[in-house]
């Protein structure tokens, strides 16, 4: 599933 | 956080730097495209507005502030402190098409309807074509300065790398995000034209100069 809570990449 | 990641990210800073370091050092912004430059400034806006929302790490938090301030510092040496010097005759890529399509395509293809999500969704397209006016403007002039091409070889780099860091998270970490993979190929492959004559000019002491 898709981790949007959060972007950890730049 | 991996090697390649890192190594991505220390190419993104290194780029960025080369193209601040020769703007100042030559006085001048010849060759460089405000309209490039302008989108990448647009593109860290809407990616890292979640500055204000979330808290990743300090090294997240150091880099965004870095890419968002450097990118309008060196619009506003273009734009303001080395006008003179801007070729505004060949910096002159359409930018309505692909400002349109990346808002269309962030539409479609979203992970959800939240707007910070959605104006994330639009930087990520349109990172991975911000830097067409540039190479556009290079094939226009015909040839690029040396600074310009390290520049463009490390901006590159940047996105390649960041394949392998995907590759890597997808195998070790079960981690894996269509939209960014998606845009990252397209970013890189746009790249790869200049790739090849950086390796096989540029590295051999030869000015880049278009075919």
């Amino acid at each position: 599933e898709d981790d949007i809570e959060g972007h950890d990449e730049l | 956080m991996n090697i390649f990641r890192l190594a991505g990210d220390l190419s993104h800073v290194v780029a960025i730097f080369l193209l601040l370091w020769k703007i100042w050092t030559t006085r001048s912004c010849k060759g460089i495209s405000l309209r490039s430059q302008g989108l990448f400034a647009l593109v860290f806006t809407l990616r890292y507005l979640d500055l204000f929302t979330t808290y990743i790490s300090l090294y997240n938090t150091v880099m965004k502030i870095l890419f968002i301030t450097s990118s309008y510092g060196t619009c506003y040496l273009i734009f303001k402190k080395f006008r003179a010097t801007y070729d505004h005759n060949v910096d002159n890529f359409p930018l309505q098409y692909p400002l349109g399509a990346c808002v269309i395509l962030a539409l479609i293809f979203n992970h959800s309807w939240d707007p910070v999500e959605l104006l994330w969704t639009v930087s990520i397209y349109l990172e991975s074509v911000a830097i067409m006016p540039q190479l556009w403007m290079i094939q226009k002039t015909g040839e690029a300065e040396s600074v310009t091409s390290h520049y463009l070889f490390a901006l590159g780099a940047y996105r390649a790398l960041y394949l392998l860091n995907w590759v890597y998270r997808y195998f070790e970490e079960d981690h894996f995000d269509a939209i960014v993979v998606f845009a990252g190929i397209i970013q890189t492959v746009l790249y790869c034209d200049f790739f090849y004559l950086y390796i096989t000019k540029v590295l051999r002491g030869q000015r880049l100069k278009m075919p």
